[in-house]
């Protein structure tokens, strides 16, 4: 679900 | 990373550095809302339960860890702190901030990212940054005199996230093509809060005057 989200960020 | 992410996360640590630099060295936290640095110390801990579940980078882990161990020991001296907990501006920091607790979580079942329970949490703390600088704000316009470290500190604090927009414009047609409602709406509304005190700090900067915001 996450694939594509930038969760990558603070 | 792009330019405007890293500008970003770094006028953010340095909003931090400031006000750990004013209560360390002025022993005081006179004008700093105790309950905005509760809230973050909660959206810290529920935007990065992902520590233990996925890994970015090197960077990314000690980021998140500096933004946790340094909103706690913000929230530590202006609660526990003998000296500094006394200049606590108690009786002008009124904003009853459970209110913004219950309803972001609210919102946050209601509208979440992806059903589970990471995942509302991590909606939850996106909403619950987006207001967590109103009873700062509200302290603020109560206060007769802001001090130079305050006020720059909450304008390191909208400018982060005025600067992750322009990160999100720059990835969306760089990188990942997606329309991200969440972080995109709440981050518009978080950096639309700071309007008008960006307004009168960039005045009073102009004049070389003393930051005062209307009441």
């Amino acid at each position: 679900a996450r694939s594509g989200d930038s969760k990558d960020e603070l | 990373m792009n330019v405007f992410r890293l500008a970003g996360d770094m006028t953010h640590l340095l909003s931090i550095v400031v006000l750990l630099l004013k209560i360390r060295t002025t022993k005081s936290c006179a004008g700093i809302s105790l309950k905005t640095q509760e809230l973050y110390v909660l959206v810290f801990l529920t935007r990065y339960l992902d520590l233990f579940t996925r890994y970015f980078s090197v960077y990314n882990v000690l980021m998140k860890l500096i933004f946790i161990g340094t909103s706690v020991a913000i929230f530590w001296y202006m609660r526990y702190h003998k000296v500094v907990k006394q200049t606590y501006s108690k009786d002008l920091d009124s904003f009853r901030h459970y209110h913004l607790i219950l309803g972001c979580f609210l919102m946050a079942l209601l509208i979440p990212f992806d059903f589970s329970v990471t995942e509302v949490l991590w909606t939850f703390s996106i909403y619950l940054e987006a207001v967590a600088i109103l009873p700062q704000l509200v302290l603020l316009q109560k206060s007769r005199n802001i001090d130079n470290l305050t006020g720059n500190y909450v304008f390191l604090l909208g400018a982060y996230r005025a600067l992750y927009l322009l990160n999100w414009i720059y990835r969306f047609f760089t990188e990942i093509h997606k329309i991200r409602w969440i972080p995109w709406i709440s981050g518009l509304v978080q950096t639309a809060l700071y309007a008008d005190f960006f307004y009168y700090y960039i005045q009073s900067w102009r004049k070389h005057e003393e930051l005062k915001l209307p009441a």
